[in-house]
């Protein structure tokens, strides 16, 4: 896949709730996650948000979402009630022809005490869905340190219509890196790069490499292991 | 291995270079490679083109992609690499230049190394910056300090940038590998990413590859 040149020309690309299109791919989702598993230990839908990009011979669905699995694996054994376990997703579904396929699926468990903080962060400073309203204060915060990004590495836009959408990408890249941040387990500090205002899309695109996940490369002999001298 | 190490203080990486807006990685962590097997051979440290092989490795894809393994296999076949200010970065594909005249060095053949990382460490302290590939994930809004993210989510099954080790060790306790990019010193820590050392993160283990100098 290729990213849109002009993505905000289209608009397309927008985070959304889950809404009845991107249903099907999120049940398909759940469902891969689910096979295997015994009745009783799967896991159920908690929220979901998602983006489509459409070509000419499918779609392309981005999900985000948390599942609740029960964290008892075997009832017979478990005889408390047991807590739920949240675990934080990202799926890639490609449907083509009516046909879905899963290309991506990322999971990890997601701490309480880091969800706690998380939220408490998101909610008092970033709003999380694209649906709600950003509170003014915040708006005129990210328009600042936009401006400011703006300026440090010399960005221009084509138009305004451009400027305005880097707003938003930049917007939500912010959002994104306080997640990265939240779920990192070592000293590192995410937050504004030079990358900042681009999706997620160009960026594999632009400075990636995809080929080192599509193919292997050619085969060379071991090394020797070295010796203490 | 010794408790850390930094091929830095000891002249034999270059400067931080800068990709652009091209998926070179591949060719950038190769050169870093032979530019410090080079170093430890034969004593002169010489910045090395990239563009070099962009443009004449075959069974690479230039921006679009390619293997550390397959360029070793052009470098060698080509007949060697010249310097970056003979053949210099352009960040995109051109026609093939090289001329086998202006070679400065050449690589006699290459290695796939351990994906035990304490095995890494001690190869990497006797031989030099090691190539490896890694899940990029995060690395957009990266900007200092050891990245440690969540297996899951920087699976060592999504490999997609190409990087190199140039030096280990630990701070406050926590242990990182240093990893040279090539996005430019305006990202990360002067150009530099830390990356939690020990555990695989992000597949750092998967990929190691180092030339050989003669």
């Amino acid at each position: 896949t290729s990213a849109n040149p002009y993505p905000w020309a289209s608009g397309a690309e927008a985070w959304e709730p889950l809404s009845p299109e991107l249903l099907g791919p999120a049940r398909f989702a759940l469902d891969a996650y689910n096979r295997g598993r015994a009745a009783g230990t799967r896991a159920g839908l908690g929220a979901v948000r998602g983006r489509v990009r459409r070509a000419s011979r499918g779609s392309l669905y981005s999900l985000e979402a948390t599942l609740e699995e029960s964290a008892c694996k075997d009832p017979m054994v478990c005889q408390l009630p047991v807590s739920k376990k949240t675990l934080f997703c990202i799926f890639e579904v490609l449907e083509e022809l009516g046909k879905h396929t899963l290309l991506r699926r990322d999971c990890g468990p997601v701490d309480t005490k880091v969800t706690d903080l998380r939220n408490e962060t998101f909610n008092s400073v970033l709003p999380l869905s694209s649906k709600d309203p950003l509170p003014e204060e915040f708006s005129m915060k990210m328009i600042s340190i936009f401006k400011n990004f703006v300026a440090t590495y010399n960005r221009t836009y084509e138009s305004k219509k451009e400027a305005q959408w880097r707003l938003s990408v930049f917007t939500r890249n912010m959002v994104l890196a306080q997640r990265i941040q939240a779920l990192d387990h070592g000293t590192a500090q995410y937050g504004v790069t030079k990358f900042s205002d681009l999706t997620e899309e160009e960026f594999r695109t632009i400075y990636l490499n995809p080929l080192l996940r599509e193919e292997p490369g050619k085969k060379m002999h071991l090394a020797k292991a070295v010796r203490d001298p | 291995a010794p408790l850390e190490w930094d091929w830095r203080k000891k002249g034999a990486v270059t400067e931080v270079k800068n990709q652009r807006m091209c998926g070179s990685c591949w060719a950038f962590s190769v050169t870093g490679n032979v530019e410090g097997q080079w170093f430890l051979n034969r004593g002169t440290l010489l910045s090395l083109s990239e563009q070099e092989l962009l443009d004449c490795d075959k069974m690479d894809k230039a921006c679009m992609g390619g293997f550390p393994s397959n360029a070793y296999l052009a470098i060698k076949s080509l007949g060697g690499l010249e310097t970056e200010d003979d053949y210099s970065y352009q960040g995109h594909m051109k026609a093939c230049n090289f001329s086998a005249k202006k070679a400065k060095v050449y690589i006699n053949d290459s290695v796939e190394l351990s994906k035990n990382e304490q095995k890494l460490a001690a190869w990497l302290a006797v031989k030099g910056p090691i190539s490896v590939a890694i899940n990029a994930f995060g690395m957009q809004f990266y900007r200092h300090g050891i990245a440690h993210p969540l297996r899951p989510l920087c699976s060592p099954w999504f490999i997609d940038h190409a990087m190199l080790v140039v030096g280990y060790g630990n701070r406050s306790n926590v242990p990182f590998w240093a990893i040279k990019n090539s996005w430019g010193t305006d990202w990360g820590e002067e150009g530099y990413y830390y990356l939690h050392r020990g555990s695989g993160a992000c597949g750092v283990n998967i990929m190691a590859s180092s030339a050989v100098v003669d």
